[in-house]
């Protein structure tokens, strides 16, 4: 791993007196091939291995006695300040407060629907869930399901009901029913599909979400700011769910998205069962990400 | 000789740049380059169009032995086993290869062994209905090998052309749900010889480096016979797959190119290297 490489790479080169700028250098190319490998984005880490120089070049790892420690150390603060603010509360203000799921085909979003409404029926809230998903076969079965699995109240669109109308009826239908926060399960989408990035926009238009989620794989690679940049300049997201770090995926999406979009990753997910959903821990994702 | 120096170095990084971001992962990448770099040694000229164009060469000379159209008909029925983590397309690319089957006259069964996650059977009961393909299925939560076992004693009895048997998305780190895999490859195994006679592994394109780990592992628990790439309508590249080619034997199959029953291709090593560097 990363550290070992580092102290291999420190211990060889201490046997020729002391470290000059070319050593770090040399160390830093060490960084950014771990980087790379974790996938993150080749220009977030050009520029992260350039934001990092200053601090790697500095006294406290020219003059250490363990400098690949205290490289690793810097490296690893510098990411962790970079992955941001840690917990972050999910804004829930609003009768009902929507909260709108968005992402690629496959990412996570019904699923993480489900945990997201058990997560905030745990913290006192009446929570009802919305199929907007009228293309997959059986998506509106599958969150119906997870609703009875979990006793959420899930809103039953008509016969041919598109997403907008969905969107917009499940307000006044979790009016009447009283429900304090409306989780929309949307269709997922490629962020080059104009027409459905504009249907994403119709109903943020016409709901008003509290927050709208961008829901990604933690093993998406290079693509990931594509993604990002495309989702976010479209429906100027506000958050971040990162799924499937129960996996060994480096998640260097992780700092991609966050380098390019500047919004937070407000929660992950970390199983395939409905209680599998944790804050995200900035620190824990570093480390994983150095690897 | 200073100024084609530097003009070599600057296409390389931008070659370099190309290839990581379309995921094919930084040593490959380093890998390819210096193959690429000791068959310019000698040679005349080495612009970019050139460097480029051995690039490309490269490329395909890793793909193309890996060009492997798969053939059902040396079994009958033919048994398909589709692998693959979550949500990567595998019910959506199993609708799409029974569809194409049946347009060529085979006869084709669904088998629903994603008995775990909700409306996984009638997702694919679903597109059976649609495609006017039966679909073997029991309840949900039952032992996905009872499904197998008893949709095989039925294709068997009837004779059809082709059974593909749809599993559920599982991490390949995951030890104790590759030992369900297991056991269906083995209950399979039992109800008919042979079978399943192809282990297809789905990735996706938007997946990073942990395609190599996924890949390997399956391959580990299985023994992996054919790879089929979904979601190459995005502007993710799927440049992991010549790292696949170079470090594992197994073929790749299709492409899949969006979510309509039409959108599956057979891999074709020369496309797909045009497609890669744009
Ligand atoms: N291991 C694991 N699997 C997950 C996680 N989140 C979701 N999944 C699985 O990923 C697969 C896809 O999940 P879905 O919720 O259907 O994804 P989706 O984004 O709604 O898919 P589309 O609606 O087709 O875009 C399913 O097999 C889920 O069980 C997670 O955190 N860990
Ligand atoms: N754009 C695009 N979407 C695809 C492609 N293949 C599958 N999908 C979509 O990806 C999502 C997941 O597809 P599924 O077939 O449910 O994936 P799966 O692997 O069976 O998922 P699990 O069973 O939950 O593990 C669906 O929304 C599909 O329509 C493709 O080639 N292109
Ligand atoms: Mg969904
Ligand atoms: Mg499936």
């Amino acid at each position: 791993n990363l550290s070992e490489k580092l102290q291999a790479l420190f211990k060889r080169l201490r046997g020729h007196g002391t470290l000059t700028e070319a050593n770090i250098q040399e160390a830093l190319r060490e960084v950014r091939l771990a980087l790379l490998e974790a996938d993150v984005h080749y220009k977030v880490v050009k520029e992260f291995i350039e934001s990092v120089k200053e601090k790697a070049l500095g006294q406290e790892v020219l003059q250490s006695l363990t400098p690949g420690q205290q490289l690793l150390k810097v490296v690893h603060q510098e990411l962790v300040r970079l992955m941001g603010e840690g917990e972050r509360r999910l804004n829930l203000s609003g009768s009902p407060a929507s909260l709108m799921l968005v992402g690629l085909q496959g990412s996570g979003k019904t699923t993480t629907a489900a945990k997201l409404a058990k997560w905030l029926r745990a913290q006192g809230k009446t929570v009802g869930m919305v199929p907007a998903d009228v293309y997959r076969p059986a998506a509106i079965e599958q969150l119906e399901q997870l609703g009875r699995m979990l006793n959420v109240p899930v809103y039953k669109p008509a016969q041919g009901e598109d997403p907008v109308s969905i969107s917009v009826k499940s307000q006044n239908w979790a009016r009447e029913k009283g429900l304090q926060v409306l989780i929309l399960d949307t269709a997922g989408r490629l962020h080059i599909d104009e027409p459905l990035m504009e249907e994403l926009r119709k109903i943020k238009v016409a709901v008003a979400p509290k927050e709208v989620l961008l829901v990604v794989d933690a093993m998406t690679g290079q693509d990931a700011v594509q993604i990002a940049q495309s989702f976010n300049e479209k429906l100027q997201i506000t958050g971040v769910i990162l799924t499937k770090l129960d996996g060994d995926a480096r998640g260097g999406a992780a700092l991609s998205i966050r380098a390019v979009t500047l919004r937070p990753i407000v929660l992950v997910g970390v199983g395939e069962k409905l209680d599998a959903l944790e804050v995200f821990y900035p620190d824990r994702m570093a480390s994983r990400i150095l690897g | 000789l200073s100024g084609k120096a530097r003009l070599d170095f600057q296409t390389i990084e931008e070659l370099e740049e190309l290839l990581i971001t379309a995921d094919m992962g930084v040593g490959t990448v380093q890998r390819l380059i210096q193959k690429v770099d000791s068959t310019l040694r000698g040679g005349s000229g080495q612009g970019p169009d050139l460097i480029r164009s051995r690039v490309k060469e490269a490329i395909v000379e890793i793909l193309q032995p890996r060009e492997a159209p798969l053939e059902v008909d040396r079994a009958r029925p033919f048994v398909i086993m589709v692998i693959g983590v979550n949500g990567v397309g595998k019910t959506t690319t199993i609708a799409k290869m029974g569809w194409m089957w049946k347009r060529e006259g085979k006869r084709v069964m669904f088998v629903a062994a994603d008995t775990f996650r909700a409306a996984a059977i009638e997702q694919l009961v679903a597109w059976g209905d649609r495609l006017g393909i039966e679909v073997v299925r029991q309840q949900h939560g039952a032992d996905p090998s009872a499904v197998v076992f008893d949709a095989l004693q039925a294709a068997k009895a009837r004779s059809l052309d082709v059974v593909i048997v749809d599993t559920a998305g599982r991490l390949h780190t995951k030890t104790n749900l590759m030992d369900e895999l297991k056991k269906i490859q083995r209950v399979a195994g039992r109800v008919q010889e042979g079978a399943p006679h192809e282990v297809l592994l789905i990735l996706d394109a938007t997946t990073g480096q942990n395609a190599l780990s996924q890949a390997k592992l399956f391959h580990q628990a299985l023994g992996v016979t054919g790879m089929a790439m979904t979601k190459l309508d995005g502007t993710a590249k799927g440049g992991i797959l010549v790292a696949l080619a170079w470090e594992l034997g197994i073929p790749i199959r299709f492409v899949g190119v969006g979510e309509q029953m039409e959108a599956l291709q057979v891999f074709r090593a020369r496309e797909f290297a045009d497609v890669l560097l744009g």
